[in-house]
């Protein structure tokens, strides 16, 4: 008995090991596996997005830039594609980061005589609403196929019905008309720039520790130790960004994946110049 | 500002700052092993908790790298920037079984950090708490909220206790809808720019109560249904807009409907739609993703 009751307890320890481990995965902490989430990322913009631009290059090329029916040119493939920024965390999985952006407010001041504000009351009034009525209601909600082909049999008109309750998370397609973004032409609002600040936090904690040893009291210690230091700038080499359009983002990925050097240079900042690797 | 008559100067510069998970349990000396909460290792042993935090040891953040970090931001960047854009994560994680995070401390965390963001940014010289020298666009983060990503539709305790924490900032004729979603839209410069402060855990596959958006039902396809009305709402008032939520709208992080209707959306408002700023990664980086694919995979499945 003695012998079974310590066999559970073993292995309830175990189980509560992994359980423990696991969560710590799950919950961030100490970074684990990041270097292969990059290699994966890299590899599938490579599969997706360079090969797509090698192409529209080459044929852009050979056709001394006009544009051949079956290969769309690399302003257009950039169109497709909108920009998931995602930034460094100022807890230390990595060294603590913030980020400042630029943006373009030339014509801003001219373009200041015509400016109104609206009041978003109407607007939200309507909005709330609807939300009420048609997503509160419980009719029709959870419908199954086999109810709805039921409900096809019995109503005629249902196909009427059913268009008239189009799915309203779709969107419908962007208007012709309407000229592209900031994001994909350069004009107010277009991001230019942006400057990366990180904490050394090896470098403030030595320096700390050093400046408490030499006598100086813990509160003067720390505000002289601590600060934030601009880590890179989008301008800056081995890959400089003349703006911070989608067409940049789409021209940089293509360089990552197949530019062993300037990649080696992205992880390290990816991972705030902390020398982090997967090992 | 269009409402008061007063007129601010613009310096065509934000700040993006998130996940600061501060961590009112962590101890200087302590033993990373710990999480940084007890023990103490052996001298030969480095693994102890710094004053700072350590990079990549595993702790969270010390309550003065929030601190310092929050007075370096006011001593150098707060009077050349325009907003704030702050992505969630205001808590610790649930990383010590000794202290499990109850939903008091995680709410009474957010309200201690927001108001230290409040102090660094409001107009000191005005006697209203809602007049801000730099504007401040929060968004919800995935252990902000208890349990640890889970995040129900609301009216409930959860959004309505954001509401209040974050009333400042929050413009007030949003007031139901952020009770009922947790998002909002800041103009920070009237009629010409807005930032969207989106509740990415409706769209978020770690979410137990997210299956899809394509029921009615889903927080998901709400969230959607009040992105599209605000996006067109926007797109008439001829106003440009940034995104801003916490988990990024990426495949490995979204149910596979509401990521492809996700990146529709913003694919077919790229009239108005600058980009998109996100946290939760803790890593450096961007990642593109297609609009296009995204309507096949949606017609195919429609």
């Amino acid at each position: 008995e003695i012998n079974s009751s310590e066999d559970d307890d073993d292995e309830e320890e175990i189980l509560d090991h992994a359980m423990a481990a696991s969560e710590v995965h799950l919950m961030g902490a100490k970074p684990e596996n990041k270097e292969s989430y990059m290699n994966g990322i890299r590899d599938k913009v490579y599969k997706k997005v360079h090969q797509e631009v090698e192409e529209s290059v080459a044929n852009e090329d050979m056709m001394c830039g006009k544009k051949r029916n079956e290969h769309k040119t690399f302003e257009e493939i950039c169109e497709n594609y909108s920009i998931v920024t995602i930034s460094g965390s100022v807890i230390p999985t990595f060294n603590p980061s913030i980020r400042i952006w630029e943006y373009n407010t030339t014509d801003l001041e001219a373009d200041s005589s015509t400016w109104q504000k609206h009041s978003w009351d109407d607007f939200y009034e309507k909005l709330n609403k609807i939300m009420d009525n048609e997503y509160n209601s419980e009719e029709e909600d959870e419908l199954t196929i086999d109810d709805e082909i039921e409900i096809e049999k019995k109503k005629s008109n249902r196909k009427k019905k059913r268009k008239n309750k189009a799915d309203k998370t779709i969107p419908k397609k962007k208007p012709a008309k309407l000229a592209l973004g900031p994001a994909y032409t350069p004009q107010l609002f277009s991001p230019t720039k942006f400057v990366q600040y990180y904490a050394d936090l090896k470098q403030i904690n030595e320096d700390y520790y050093s400046l408490l040893d030499s006598g100086k009291k813990p509160g003067e210690a720390a505000e002289r130790s601590f600060k934030y230091q601009v880590e890179y700038t989008s301008e800056e080499g081995p890959y400089p960004m003349k703006s911070l359009m989608v067409e940049d983002f789409i021209s940089l990925a293509s360089k990552l994946a197949t530019d062993k050097k300037i990649w080696q240079k992205f992880l390290k900042r990816a991972f705030m110049s902390t020398g982090y690797t997967d090992d | 500002n269009l409402e008061t008559g007063q007129e601010k100067k613009l310096h065509g510069r934000f700040l993006h700052i998130t996940d600061m998970h501060p961590d009112a349990f962590y101890k200087e000396g302590s033993s990373v092993e710990y999480s940084c909460h007890s023990g103490k290792p052996p001298p030969h042993k480095k693994n102890f908790a710094s004053k700072f935090g350590d990079a990549t040891k595993g702790c969270d953040a010390p309550e003065e790298l929030i601190d310092y970090t929050l007075e370096w931001i006011k001593d150098n960047l707060r009077d050349k920037i325009d907003f704030v854009i702050w992505t969630g994560d205001n808590v610790r994680h649930d990383n010590d079984r000794k202290i499990p995070r109850t939903e008091m401390q995680i709410l009474e965390m957010n309200d201690q950090i927001s108001r230290k963001m409040q102090r660094v940014f409001s107009d000191p010289n005005s006697d209203n708490p809602r007049d801000f020298d730099v504007t401040l666009i929060p968004s919800i983060g995935n252990n902000d909220v208890f349990p640890h990503n889970m995040f129900a539709l609301g009216p409930t305790l959860q959004t309505r206790e954001y509401y209040r924490i974050w009333d400042n900032v929050i413009p007030q004729e949003q007031q139901r809808t952020f009770y009922r979603g947790a998002c909002f839209v800041t103009e920070v410069i009237p009629g010409r720019l807005a930032v969207l402060s989106i509740n990415t855990l409706y769209l978020y596959k770690a979410n137990p109560l997210v299956d899809n958006c394509d029921s009615k039902k889903q927080p998901g396809y709400q969230l959607l249904a009040w992105l599209g009305s605000v996006l067109e709402e926007l797109r008439q008032r001829d106003v440009k807009v940034w995104l801003s939520g916490h988990v990024p709208p990426i495949e490995k992080n979204f149910a596979d409907s509401c990521y492809d209707k996700f990146t529709l959306w913003t694919h077919e408002y790229r009239d108005i739609i600058i980009g998109g700023l996100y946290g939760h990664m803790n890593i450096d980086h961007f990642i593109p993703v297609d609009g296009e694919a995204s309507r096949k995979a949606i017609e195919s499945e429609v």
